[in-house]
């Protein structure tokens, strides 16, 4: 499981951070380490989009699914110069 | 790039740009492999301060320096952490952990968009000429998030975060990752946020056609890019020792082969290999190659590989044949042995001589670069196709840009083939691909952009689309190199960029954030799924209002009839779609015409209500309805035609998809 790790794009909907968390970041750091004690953030997005990215296991982002305040949890894909 | 300005009319176009132009203001950022800093490309002579505002920088890094930047290359960043995560550690003995690009791909695209103005420049002599980018007085931003393994989206977003961030008014993506819904889509992802910025977001279509359905990179909020030639060919032509001679394109600059023919071979019969006839590494059976002139065919292996192949195993020469799915596309390499490139009529022909004379021979003759070749430009066969399918009413690619053959600035790490064993080093190279259609497009729109500092993402691609040819100066439709016929809206979108136009383009259909929100209702997008495009968490759609994808005020139409369930013909069909025009240009009055004739558009009525449109200021905005009545059609059928308003100088076209499903 642990192997199986992937990066996941994961999207907050920002507006539901909890009025306990003061950044962002942090609540998008603690969103994380509540699926997984390991997980490895690698950036957090703030213009494009609200989230952040991280490696995974398949288990871990369906677990981060279900938390409050994520929009979605969408597996990193690879794109190709034309 | 040489010859593309002259070939887009770039010097006219100048001329129309109004004294107030703040090109010099504008940045373009271009996500892609780098930049090599050091190229005259990049020179900032007679640049004024960098922009207020902005925030960018220029990352230290491996082989990079932070002052390696200047008044054109204002910010250079690079983003792995996405890339390292998948594919372990950068290789720092093959690539540079910093914004350098060792592959040459980013420093082609960002001088081709807006390289600063060199002269006497050439790939090995091919070529030469005054190169310049679109937009020479535009400054430049390098995001570096293409290594060897790929461009990984993680490290997209957060490229597209910080261009957004740091001040970009113009995005330049030439990638594409496949054909997903946008809300699974990065790119499309990053690019709506960025249009909500007022950025304009380019990406290349692909590099998949003539196949139908190939296009990459279709949100209705970021301009498609296909690929066409331009008026300039490198020919080289194919002597047989019938007497019959075959065109080619060659890059090839060393020694010339002997006046006299040389012993011809297909490399399917000196090899041991099944898959021989494709001159892959260690194929060639050098006893029967050495000296000889050999026939590859064309696929799996690189182009310029196999060359390296037949060299390596003693040939003097190759011929490179083109197959059924390149057709006649000829697309130039700088070889390292003497070779050309044949089309695959003439491939055929050279091959059967080849098997079945008793004792084949050849030569080619190289002619070096020659212009005014006509018909130009023509859709490139490798430009991906629509339909748009992932929304078939919205018609993509948008348009055209010269894609096939062009120069423009090259890294120092890799010789002009790319292959490890090229230990030549120059400063520009030719390359093809809708990656190099796309920064044209990026650097046009800077040019728009300083010209209409107030204009959004929309009306500038509106401009560049409603303006763009799609015939000839004579009147025929722009053709094809997959068929050698008129190509179709499907290929070329509304036509070919025409940039002294597009300055001028007289109305803009414009679209806002609210409007994409709209399309992604009329999508029935779930609210998690906008959520993830907008990042509007707490947007609904309305459950009163009746949204349509046709309702978009996109610069073109894809009209999709249905037929009756099962019955495999289309009963007759109405269709009503609302276009809204905004005046850009001064008071005028606009009449609409209509063609509809290539393939079955002659089955469809279109009626334009009204047909007359009276501005009277700038500003003033007037719809109309385009209502299509089709007669019953067989499922499967397509027609296109053509909407033109104009006032007797402006003329602002869009094209007309018609499909039967």
């Amino acid at each position: 499981e642990m192997k199986k790790k992937k990066t996941y794009i994961i999207h907050m909907a920002k507006s539901q951070m909890p009025a306990s968390f003061s950044e962002h970041q942090h609540w998008y750091e603690a969103s994380l380490t509540s699926v997984s004690s390991s997980a490895e953030m690698l950036y957090s997005y703030d213009t494009v989009i609200h989230g952040f990215s991280a490696r995974l296991s398949p288990a871990e982002a369906r677990a981060l699914e279900l938390t409050e305040g994520v929009i979605s949890v969408l597996p990193e894909t690879r794109y190709e110069l034309h | 790039t040489t010859r593309t300005p002259e070939f887009l009319g770039l010097d006219k176009a100048e001329g129309l740009v109004p004294e107030m132009n703040t090109e010099g203001d504008v940045i373009v950022g271009v996500l892609d492999t780098g930049v090599w800093p050091e190229r005259s490309s990049y020179s900032d002579a007679g640049l004024g301060p960098v922009p207020a505002g902005w925030k960018g920088m220029c990352e230290q890094g491996t082989n990079f320096s932070a002052s390696a930047c200047n008044r054109k290359l204002i910010g250079a960043r690079f983003f792995s952490k996405g890339y390292e995560a998948s594919m372990g550690p950068v290789d720092e003995s093959r690539e540079s952990r910093s914004p350098r690009d060792d592959d040459g791909h980013g420093t082609h695209t960002s001088t081709t968009a807006v390289g600063s103005s060199v002269p006497s420049a050439s790939l090995l002599g091919y070529a030469a000429g005054n190169a310049r980018g679109m937009a020479v007085r535009a400054r430049l931003a390098v995001y570096k998030v293409c290594w060897t393994g790929g461009c990984f989206s993680s490290d997209i977003l957060a490229a597209m975060d910080r261009a957004v961030d740091d001040g970009c008014h113009v995005l330049s993506l030439s990638l594409g990752g496949g054909m997903s819904d946008y809300y699974r889509d990065s790119v499309a992802i990053g690019a709506f946020t960025a249009m909500e910025k007022g950025v304009l977001v380019s990406c290349s279509a692909g590099n998949a056609g003539p196949s139908a359905n190939t296009l990459s990179n279709v949100a209705p909020w970021i301009t498609t890019v296909g690929a066409g030639t331009l008026d300039r060919d490198f020919p080289a032509y194919v002597s047989l020792g019938n007497g019959k001679n075959y065109s080619g394109v060659s890059l090839y600059s060393g020694k010339s082969l002997p006046d006299s023919p040389l012993p011809f071979v297909y490399a399917g019969n000196v090899s041991n290999s099944t898959n021989g006839n494709l001159c892959m590494p260690g194929t060639l059976i050098p006893s029967l190659v050495a000296g000889k002139i050999v026939l590859c065919d064309r696929g799996i292996n690189a182009r310029v590989q196999k060359g390296y192949v037949v060299k390596t195993a003693g040939g003097a020469g190759m011929v490179l044949a083109n197959t059924a799915a390149n057709g006649e596309e000829l697309v130039a390499d700088a070889h390292l042995l003497p070779a050309t490139g044949v089309g695959e009529k003439a491939a055929n022909t050279i091959r059967s001589y080849v098997l079945s004379d008793p004792n084949p021979t050849a030569t080619i003759v190289f002619s070096g670069t020659k212009v005014n070749i006509r018909p130009s430009p023509v859709v490139a066969a490798f430009s991906s196709r629509g339909p748009n399918s992932i929304t078939s009413e919205i018609l993509k690619p948008d348009l055209i840009a010269p894609g096939v053959n062009i120069l423009a600035g090259w890294t120092g790490a890799v010789g002009p083939t790319g292959l490890a064993v090229d230990s030549r080093r120059v400063e520009f190279n030719i390359i093809s691909g809708t990656s190099m259609s796309c920064p044209h497009v990026s650097g046009l729109a800077a040019l728009l952009k300083g010209a209409h500092p107030d204009w959004s993402p929309a009306a500038i691609k509106s401009a560049l689309m409603t303006t763009a040819y799609a015939t000839y100066s004579g009147g025929e439709g722009l053709l094809d190199v997959a068929t050698g016929r008129p190509a179709s809206p499907f290929d070329y979108g509304a036509g070919h960029v025409d940039p002294p136009r597009a300055l001028d383009p007289g109305l803009v259909y414009d679209i806002t954030p609210e409007d994409y929100l709209d399309f992604l209702c009329a999508l029935n997008y779930t609210s998690l799924q906008i959520a993830s495009v907008s990042k509007r968490s707490d947007f609904k759609c309305s459950g009163e209002r009746t949204y349509t994808v046709s309702g978009l005020n996109y610069p073109s139409f894809a009209v999709a009839f249905s037929t009756a369930s099962g019955s495999g013909v289309s009963s007759s069909t109405t269709l009503t779609h609302e276009r809204t025009l905004t005046n850009v240009g001064p008071a005028g009055t606009y009449k609409a015409t209509v063609v509809t004739s290539a393939g079955d558009g002659g089955a469809v009525k279109v009626a334009v209500d009204p047909n007359v449109l009276e501005f009277k200021a700038a500003g003033e905005k007037k719809s109309y309805k385009v209502i299509f009545t089709s007669g019953s059609m067989p499922s499967g059928s397509v027609g296109f035609g053509r909407l033109e308003w104009t006032d007797g100088k402006h003329v602002v076209a869009s094209p007309m998809a018609f499909s039967w499903t």
